[in-house]
């Protein structure tokens, strides 16, 4: 565990807290994509299957167990308990294109032919693209409320960390995971356009919101 | 081994 491990997993954790915390106070989900969320508690529950044959520390058992938890907590708000604010219409990225090229990959390109292994990779892969429908979204609505890019920062901003942590153990530990490296390289990518409005909108105070 | 991945990653 080095800093950058930490505050990555810190980031992530603000993230889910934020999301959980805006449905459940404004009583709506309005701008959130459910389908990104859905990709989510799909890439918890693949990559966190060890919790089922290993244990590896209170805090990762404790940390995998709140992600779980609240992923699911998530989509039950959004298609169940406050469905009638569910943007559906503006959330219609297909989620096959997504997770049939992921799982083929994860296939072909893993550590271990293994069924653990395969899902650990599908994981990796998927939650690098997961983001996609929640940006589709806001790219068709041309906006987003406030505390939802937020929520995107932090969510971004894990998956940067995790590179420099990435780094730290490369350097100190002699650890690599090329999957892990690209994946998350990937994923923080897709984040940089997003990245460069929040600072250069939302922190000077203005609302997000795309140029038609 | 180095073909099983880490799982204290989260």
């Amino acid at each position: 565990m080095n800093i950058f491990r930490l505050t990555g997993d810190l980031s992530h954790l603000a993230a889910i807290i934020i999301l959980l915390l805006k449905i459940w106070k404004t009583r709506s989900c309005a701008g959130i994509s459910g389908k990104s969320q859905i990709l989510f508690a799909l890439v918890f529950t693949t990559r966190y299957l060890d919790l089922l044959t290993s244990f590896i520390s209170f805090y990762n058992t404790i940390m995998k167990l709140i992600y779980i938890g609240c992923a699911y907590a998530t989509v039950y708000l959004i298609y169940m308990k406050f469905k009638a604010t569910y943007d559906g219409n503006h959330d219609s990225f297909r989620l096959e294109f997504l997770v049939v090229p992921v799982g083929g990959l994860a296939c072909l390109v893993n550590h271990d032919f293994s069924f653990l292994e395969i899902l650990w990779t599908f994981s990796i892969y998927l939650e690098s693209v997961a983001i996609l429908p929640q940006l589709f979204m806001i790219s068709k609505t041309g906006e987003a409320e406030t505390i939802t890019t937020h929520y995107l920062f932090f969510l971004g901003l894990y998956r940067a960390l995790y590179l420099f942590n990435w780094i730290w153990r490369f350097y100190f530990e002699g650890f690599f995971d090329m999957i892990a490296i690209v994946a998350g390289v990937v994923q923080t990518i897709l984040y940089c356009d997003f990245f460069y409005l929040y600072v250069t909108k939302v922190l000077k105070g203005k609302k997000l919101s795309l140029p038609a | 081994d180095d073909v099983v991945t880490d799982k204290d990653e989260l």
